[in-house]
């Protein structure tokens, strides 16, 4: 889940 | 995508913009650091391969690629077009001191061991110290000038608009990403002397110079 989440932040 | 978030990545956008105009209208990168702006396209080239496997949104999409054009401009104006502007004698800080712990580090800890994985977690260890040139550079001279301040000062409040993302997100989402957090408290800190200065120098209308 984490390694979805944070291609959204820059 | 929350207030903090955003107010994060437009004051990073406004930085990147801020360097490039000083630049372009100038006609000279004196000051500047140019490893720390190699740095700086290294850890948007590594961060956003993501690009071709994950579509978030245009927003997102978009930002990543308008940082990537822009950190390549910087690179490009700095050691082609107004190269002999550019203050090398004065920007010594080695950048292999950084890239190899760094890269060591992120084959060590990392969410996942994949290239692409790696590659991210490199992307955001080098992130938090990438300005490290930049400030050596200004500690040699002793100065800056007044726009490559509000450059650093923008630069800087991303990071420090990430964490209260971080923490919102945290209670309202249950997300969080340690290596990420650990790295971003990592580089604001190293910007609060600076921060410091900036407040009781340049916004009182003084040039940012070191106290001897």
């Amino acid at each position: 889940e984490a390694l979805i989440d944070k291609h959204d932040e820059l | 995508m929350n207030i903090f978030r955003l107010l994060g990545d437009l004051s990073h956008l406004l930085a990147i913009i801020i360097l490039l105009l000083k630049i372009w209208r100038t006609r000279s990168c004196a000051g500047v650091s140019g490893k720390s702006q190699i740095l700086f396209a290294l850890v948007f080239t590594t961060r956003y391969l993501d690009l071709f496997t994950n579509f978030i949104s245009m927003y997102n999409s978009a930002m990543k690629l308008i940082y990537l054009v822009c950190s390549y401009a910087t690179v490009f104006l700095m050691y082609f077009k107004f190269k002999a502007t550019y203050d090398s004698n004065h920007d010594t800080f080695r950048m292999e001191f950084l890239v190899v712990p760094v890269g060591g580090l992120a084959f060590l800890v990392n969410h996942d061991f994949t290239p692409l994985e790696i590659l991210w977690t490199f992307s955001i260890y080098l992130e938090a110290v990438a300005i490290l040139p930049q400030l050596f550079m200004i500690s040699k001279t002793g100065e800056a000038e007044t726009i490559t301040s509000h450059y650093l000062f923008a630069l800087g409040s991303y990071r420090a608009l990430y964490i209260v993302n971080w923490v919102f997100r945290f209670y309202t989402e249950g997300f969080f990403d340690l290596i990420a957090i650990v790295a971003g408290c990592v580089q604001t800190i190293l910007y609060c002397d600076f921060f410091y200065l900036y407040i009781t120098k340049v916004l009182k209308g003084k040039q940012l110079t070191l106290p001897a």
